[in-house]
């Protein structure tokens, strides 16, 4: 049992175990937590947990006196009237929170009474995304007292085969490392934690434990040159497609930098580190053209160059020199740079099969030439007319995030947030490897067209080294004996066709043998899946497909019980006299970066 | 390898076997006007059984179209394409195609390859899976020619010489050293040979057992029937 200053913890954190099952990429994760109450009196005892940013509860409980209290999923305006009677009586925020850049901090509370215990329970699963060539599970871990029985199980089951698995726990010493058990045969793997009393110690006779980080795990699956993995369970499928051995195709990148007075100091100087970086990095195919601006903009030698050593060198020392000053203007500079591709393909300077890109870096709003939001997306988006993906990485705490994602989605791209820290300079860089090696263009993938019906997204701009493509989508026609699926390409020099083909019975008849399986897998990846790609579209869509995909995703997130933005899960706290209640809210991305503690502040939800 | 030619209009055939070692490269077809060149790469068994002949096959093909700036290395485990620097890598256990104007490259998965360029010529490499455990066998390729009719006079090569027409002229057929397999005379470019009537297999459609093709057999590696001997068509690389 756990001691504090020689005296027994009147709360003990008996058990803890934190078990995982991921198939075809999708993680079921289930948190159970067992507290006793070792006191003569009724203490609180608190549940607290960091999940993925990407990921969705989906089930939450608690067990006191043999009885269960489980959280319901509710339409989220539903959910805040009833918690409005909780809000009333003088009760604290939601239950869920933004923690740092990648994780949710869920966080709920209970009396216990004297000698009782209470077992939480949460659910949540994520579909895991190939970044940079590898799927990354990332479990926090940070009971806060020496627990009896600490477990953590991670069960993997890829039908491709498994390339690689790595695991890696920040808190682990290096003679620890051996606590963790690792096994991989093929198609599964299992990845197993249970420290010992002793081995949680921070030191011999003390009652501080090391758990406290992060325990991730990192893996890719077999790949070749083939149209993917598909799977087929209970009438869904799943289309897995990144494939292997493809050259890269050339690609022009017009850099778009903020160097307005707010980027003075740390910003500008860790953004010229990482163009730097970025710029020694390029393909020497590849072209690329820097604008910086502030209220003026300039263009770095007013056209595109192709990286060879001789212009990457220049462009260096050109970045070197660029400082901080004047406002932000931030419509000219994007107009700016649709005009410089334009004008490169009309000289006939750039490959004719070539993926062309706007890197826009920003650390604030728009305050000089035109600085309505709307009007600057409007004004993108015709000129850059679906030619040019733009990306916008929105640096710092004052940046208007919203504006920025909405201008990337439009055009084919994706905003990025941009952490204030030490490792901005990675974070730029990172951001940029996701996107230096583009593979494919205009990625088509079809299926029998009678035979399925609500197909997530099937066709992509681009496939880039080291992402995925997934699509998935329900079987309606039940004589189906086999799945055939094409995929429809460009690679850098000729058009590709991949094809495969799947056996209903026969594919449905290996995963059901799959003990790691929980049986509706691929239901409920397309389901998460269908989710994620309409909250995305609800982003930058007109009001009236906006209510048409809010009506589709609130649907699906009830019938499937998925946290999501337009849901809440209602949790009743069991108290001795009263039930309150209390509601776990999905944060949003655009919602304010919480700048970082300060001594002397107290903030919970930040690190 | 094993190599079967149609002659007199498609009416009958000719087959020879080409012995070489494994390891060796052979020309199988250059048209020097088009700049395509195919060459083959020949492999043995997995082991040689003292005093029995060696069989060899064709392991790897290269061809070449320069014209196009492409080429294809085609081997038992894989099928590279090659175009300038740029290189894209299949796998036999892939159904797929590629196409770059009219150049394409078809895949049935773990079957075979078919490469077609526009209307000028198409070829099929037929993949022979052997059991991997077997002691003796291993994994082969066949190449066979579909159209050749736009590649030029001047093609040569071991197959290349014969898309153009070979009239061959049979007579005197006389019973043979073996029962059933009658021996005859044969006059072609200028030589007369004796040959022997036998089957050949052609594996395009049936890939396990392959369709009997009935042809005279050319003793001594073709010889008079081929342009000078084997190794003369021996080449340094597969492209």
């Amino acid at each position: 049992s756990t001691e504090e200053h020689g005296k027994k913890r009147d709360l003990e954190i008996h058990a803890m175990k934190i078990e995982s099952k991921v198939s075809s990429r999708f993680a079921h994760t289930v948190v159970i937590s067992q507290v006793l109450n070792r006191a003569n009196v009724s203490k609180e005892a608190f549940f607290e947990i960091e999940l993925p940013k990407t990921a969705f509860i989906t089930n939450f409980s608690m067990t006191l006196d043999g009885v269960t209290h489980v959280g319901v999923v509710k339409e989220k305006e539903v959910a805040q009237k009833q918690y409005q009677q909780a809000v009333s009586r003088g009760q604290t925020a939601g239950l869920v929170k933004v923690s740092g850049r990648k994780m949710e901090k869920f966080k709920v509370s209970v009396n216990i009474g004297p000698n009782k215990k209470v077992i939480f329970e949460l659910t949540y699963e994520e579909l895991l995304k190939r970044h940079l060539g590898a799927y990354e599970m990332q479990i926090r871990v940070k009971p806060q007292q020496l627990v009896n029985h600490f477990q953590i199980d991670v069960h993997i089951f890829e039908p491709q085969g498994i390339a690689f698995l790595n695991v890696d726990a920040n808190f682990l010493t290096n003679n620890l490392t051996s606590i963790v058990k690792k096994t991989l045969t093929g198609t599964k793997a299992h990845v197993s934690f249970k420290p010992t009393l002793e081995q949680q110690r921070k030191c011999p006779d003390c009652h501080e434990t090391i758990l406290d980080g992060d325990f991730i795990i990192k893996y890719d699956v077999n790949r070749d040159l083939s149209a993917g993995s598909v799977q087929v369970v209970n009438g869904y499928f799943v289309h897995h497609f990144a494939p292997a051995n493809l050259a890269r195709i050339p690609k022009n990148v017009i850099f778009v930098i903020d160097h307005s007075g707010s980027m003075s100091g740390t910003k500008m100087r860790q953004t010229n580190e990482a163009l730097v970086k970025i710029l020694g990095d390029m393909d020497t195919k590849d072209h690329f053209g820097i604008i910086i601006f502030d209220d003026n903009i300039d263009t770095w030698k007013d056209t595109i160059f192709q990286a060879t050593l001789e212009n990457v060198f220049e462009a260096k020392k050109f970045v070197k020199t660029i400082s901080a000053r004047g406002g932000t203007n931030i419509n000219d500079a994007m107009v700016k740079a649709v005009r410089l591709l334009d004008k490169a393909y009309q000289d006939k300077q750039l490959p004719e099969r070539s993926v062309s890109m706007i890197i826009l870096l920003t650390d604030g709003h728009p305050n000089s030439g035109e600085s309505n939001p709307t009007r600057i997306q409007q004004n993108v988006k015709n000129v850059a007319d679906g030619k040019y993906n733009v990306y916008c990485l929105g640096f710092g705490y004052d940046v208007n995030y919203n504006f920025l994602e909405i201008m990337a989605l439009e055009n084919n791209g994706v905003a990025r947030r941009i952490y204030e820290d030490s490792d901005a300079p990675l974070q730029l860089q990172g951001f940029y490897d996701e996107v230096a090696n583009p593979l494919l263009l205009d990625i088509e993938f079809q299926y029998p067209e009678n035979a399925i019906s609500e197909s997530t997204q099937a066709n992509f701009k681009h496939l880039f080294a080291g992402s995925e493509i997934v699509v998935a989508g329900k079987i309606v026609d039940n004589s189906l004996d086999y799945l055939r699926a094409d995929v429809i390409a460009k690679t850098a020099n000729e058009n590709l066709t991949l094809q495969a083909e799947v056996k209903i019975s026969g594919a449905e008849n290996i995963t059901q043998q799959q003990q790691y399986i929980f049986g509706d897998f691929t239901e409920r990846l397309w389901a998460y899946l269908t989710i994620q790609q309409l909250l995305e579209k609800r982003i930058s869509a007109e009001t009236d497909e906006k209510k048409n995909l809010t009506d589709r995703i609130l649907e699906l997130s009830l019938k499937y019980s998925f946290v999501t933005p337009l849901t809440s899960m209602v949790v009743t706290k069991p108290e001795e006299n009263k039930n309150d209640t209390f509601v776990a809210d999905k944060p949003s991305e655009d919602e304010k970066v919480a700048r970082p503690s300060f001594p002397g502040h107290s903030m919970v939800d930040s690190d | 390898p094993h190599f079967i030619i149609s002659i007199n209009d498609r009416s009958d055939a000719i087959c020879f076997n080409i012995d070489g070692k494994p390891g060796a490269i052979l020309n199988v077809v250059t048209d020097p006007s088009t700049d395509f060149v195919v060459n083959g790469e020949l492999i043995g068994e997995k082991k040689i059984e003292k005093n029995v002949k060696m069989n060899t096959y064709f392991g790897k093909f290269g061809i070449v179209n320069n014209q196009m700036d492409m080429k294809v290395e085609v081997s038992t485990k894989m099928i590279t394409v090659f175009h300038g620097e740029d290189k894209i890598i299949f796998p036999w256990s892939s159904t797929a195609s590629l196409t770059k104007e009219s150049f394409s490259i078809s895949i049935a998965k773990e079957k075979n390859l078919t490469l077609t360029m526009g209307d000028d010529a198409t070829f099929v490499i037929v993949l022979h899976r052997v059991w991997k455990n077997h002691p003796l066998h291993r994994d082969f390729l066949g190449f066979y020619t579909l159209d050749s009719h736009r590649l030029s006079n001047r093609t040569h090569g071991l197959l290349g010489q014969f898309y153009r027409e070979v009239n061959a002229e049979i007579y005197n057929i006389r019973p043979g050293l073996d029962q059933g397999k009658p021996d005859a005379t044969m006059i072609v470019k200028g030589h007369k040979l004796r040959v022997t009537r036998g089957y050949q297999k052609d594996y395009r459609l049936d890939p396990k057992r392959g369709t009997n093709i009935p042809c005279w057999f050319v003793h001594y590696n073709g010889k008079g029937f081929i342009d000078g001997i084997p190794t003369d068509y021996v080449v340094t690389s597969l492209f």
